[in-house]
């Protein structure tokens, strides 16, 4: 199935 | 930090919305209100939270701090107080507990509590402003029963949202389901009508058991707003009184 992503890959770290 | 509520029962569903989902946080205070940020243990899920100034009647923050507190803590101490009760929260200047008072409105019925604050190094993420190719408007109920429903058979749900309205569709091991609304305005109710705004259709995978965990916000609010683009985070937002909010974020679920 599809796998999970976090969300580090998205929004960025300050 | 002095900031008093009207009513106490917001801050306690805004606390048992959260708690299942982030345990220890930060509650930053500033002049403009109070803010939470916080991502659950498996980074997948993100919390957000802005209760505005003008939510609590009177509020003065004359130095910015965070309160960082355990939810648990604060859910043990906040099933001290009446839904009605008159809520204030004070705190000094480098503090090491936060004040919380009821008030009974029709008694002269005081309770005071002090929660001990733990230093908490919380990660912020950067939020970037983002124009949603997708953003749906639905009862908060509908959304709940929609998550509640397809979670009992699968673990995840496929959101897809064409100009003909939006579909939940699930697969599991037993069979599989699907719920499809369409925009439409209820005339006599207009908390019971969907809204669909869309740029560019849309089609997203999410954990079920995520969506259900947000859906313990419904009580915030009759509405609940979605906002989707393809292959980003998912935004659940429940809009609160004065401008304030609780969002989720929920990664999606990519590829096969």
């Amino acid at each position: 199935g599809p796998k999970q992503q976090t969300l580090a890959g998205f929004f960025s770290r300050p | 930090l002095e900031a008093r509520l009207e009513q106490a029962a917001m801050l306690k569903r805004v606390v048992d919305a959260i708690k299942d989902l982030v345990q220890d946080c930060n509650f930053d205070c500033n002049d403009s209100g109070i803010a939470l940020q916080a991502m659950d243990n498996s980074h997948v899920a993100l919390v957000s939270m802005m209760l505005k100034s003008e939510s609590f009647s009177p509020f003065r923050c004359d130095r910015n701090i965070a309160l960082g507190i355990n939810l648990t803590s604060l859910t043990k101490v906040l099933r001290a107080a009446q839904g009605d009760d008159i809520l204030t929260l004070k705190a000094e200047d480098a503090p090491d507990v936060v004040n919380l008072t009821f008030e009974s409105p029709e008694s002269d019925r005081l309770s005071e509590y002090d929660i001990k604050l733990m230093d908490i190094d919380q990660e912020h993420l950067g939020i970037p402003d983002t124009e949603y190719a997708a953003t749906i408007t639905l009862p908060s109920s509908e959304f709940s029963r929609i998550t509640r429903d397809l979670s009992a058979l699968s673990e995840s749900v496929a959101i897809e949202c064409t100009k003909e309205g939006v579909k939940f569709t699930c697969t599991g091991d037993i069979g599989n389901g699907s719920v499809s609304l369409r925009q439409h305005t209820n005339v006599e109710n207009d908390a019971k009508s969907v809204d669909i705004s869309l740029t560019e259709p849309v089609a997203l995978t999410f954990s079920l058991k995520y969506l259900v965990n947000f859906c313990k916000a419904a009580g915030l609010s009759d509405r609940v707003r979605l906002c989707l683009s393809n292959e980003v985070p998912l935004l659940v937002e429940y809009g609160l009184s004065n401008n304030s909010y609780l969002r989720f974020y929920l990664a999606p679920k990519i590829g096969d």
